[in-house]
C-alpha cells in the first residue's frame, strides 16, 4: 500500500459517500445516470469474485464489501425507492450502456492476464470501469446544469483513478517486475474521459460560478 | 507476479 493508492481509495469512497448523501438528503437522483450506477455495480461484482477465496487484508475485504454493497444499494434506490425513482431523468439517461458491457467483455476475452474465469472477469471489470462514466457525462451534457453534489461526486470519481495512475508509477519505480498494463492503460483512458469535465469544473470553481457543460 | 498472487488493488 502506498499513499497514492490510499488517497485513491479514500477519494473513491468519498465519491460514493457524496452520492449517497445527495440521494439520502435530497431524496432525489436528478442528474444521476442510473445506467452508470448499474455499470459500476457490474464492475464491482465482476472484479471482486475473489472476495471469498482470496484474503489480502481486512482493509481490502472491507472496502470490497463497501463498494459492492453501496453500488447495489444505489441502483436499488434509483429503481425501487418511491421518492427517489420519481426524480430519475429517464428520458435523458438514454445511453445504450449494454453496448459498453458487450464490448468490454469481448475485449476481456481477447486481452487478459490469464485465460481463467476470474482473470477474464477482472479484465472485463477494468475495461467496463473505464467507460462506465459515459452515460453519466452524456446525461450531464443533456441536462446542462449540474448541482453541486453531483459535480463533486463526478469530480472525486475521476480524481480517484488519477491517484491510481500515480500509484502505478510509484509501484513501477519501486517494485521489481511490477507490470499492470491492462489496469494502467485502462486507467489512463478512464481519467482522460473526465478531461473536459475537469476543465469545466475547474473553470466554474475559479469563477465561483455554477458548473455548466456546453450542450 | 508470484504465482497465485491475485490482484491486491481494489
Amino acid at each position: 500500500m502506498n499513499i497514492f493508492r490510499l488517497a485513491g481509495d479514500m477519494t473513491h469512497l468519498l465519491s460514493i459517500l457524496v452520492l449517497l448523501l445527495k440521494i439520502y438528503a435530497t431524496k432525489s437522483c436528478s442528474g444521476i445516470s442510473r445506467k452508470t450506477q448499474e455499470l459500476y455495480a457490474i464492475v464491482f461484482v465482476a472484479r471482486y469474485l475473489d472476495l471469498f477465496t482470496d484474503f489480502i487484508s481486512v482493509y481490502n475485504t472491507f472496502m470490497k464489501v463497501v463498494f459492492i454493497a453501496s453500488s447495489l444499494a444505489i441502483v436499488w434506490c434509483m429503481r425501487f425507492h418511491p421518492m427517489v425513482r420519481r426524480s430519475y431523468d429517464r428520458e435523458l439517461d438514454t445511453f445504450r450502456h449494454y453496448f459498453l458491457v458487450g464490448a468490454s467483455f469481448a475485449l476481456a476475452l481477447i486481452l487478459h492476464e490469464k485465460f481463467t474465469v476470474q482473470e477474464i472477469f477482472w479484465a472485463f471489470s477494468i475495461y467496463l470501469e473505464a467507460v462506465a462514466i459515459l452515460p453519466q457525462l452524456v446525461l450531464l451534457q443533456r441536462s446542462g446544469n449540474v448541482d453541486n453534489l453531483t459535480g463533486q461526486y463526478i469530480f472525486f470519481l475521476g480524481a480517484y483513478r488519477a491517484f491510481y495512475i500515480l500509484n502505478w508509477i510509484y509501484r513501477y519505480l519501486t517494485e521489481p517486475h511490477f507490470t499492470r498494463w491492462i489496469a494502467c492503460v485502462s486507467g489512463v483512458v478512464q481519467t482522460a474521459l473526465y478531461a473536459d469535465f475537469f476543465y469545466y469544473y475547474f473553470i466554474s470553481w475559479k469563477n465561483n460560478s455554477k458548473l455548466k457543460l456546453p450542450a | 507476479k508470484p504465482p497465485g498472487k491475485h490482484h491486491d488493488e481494489l
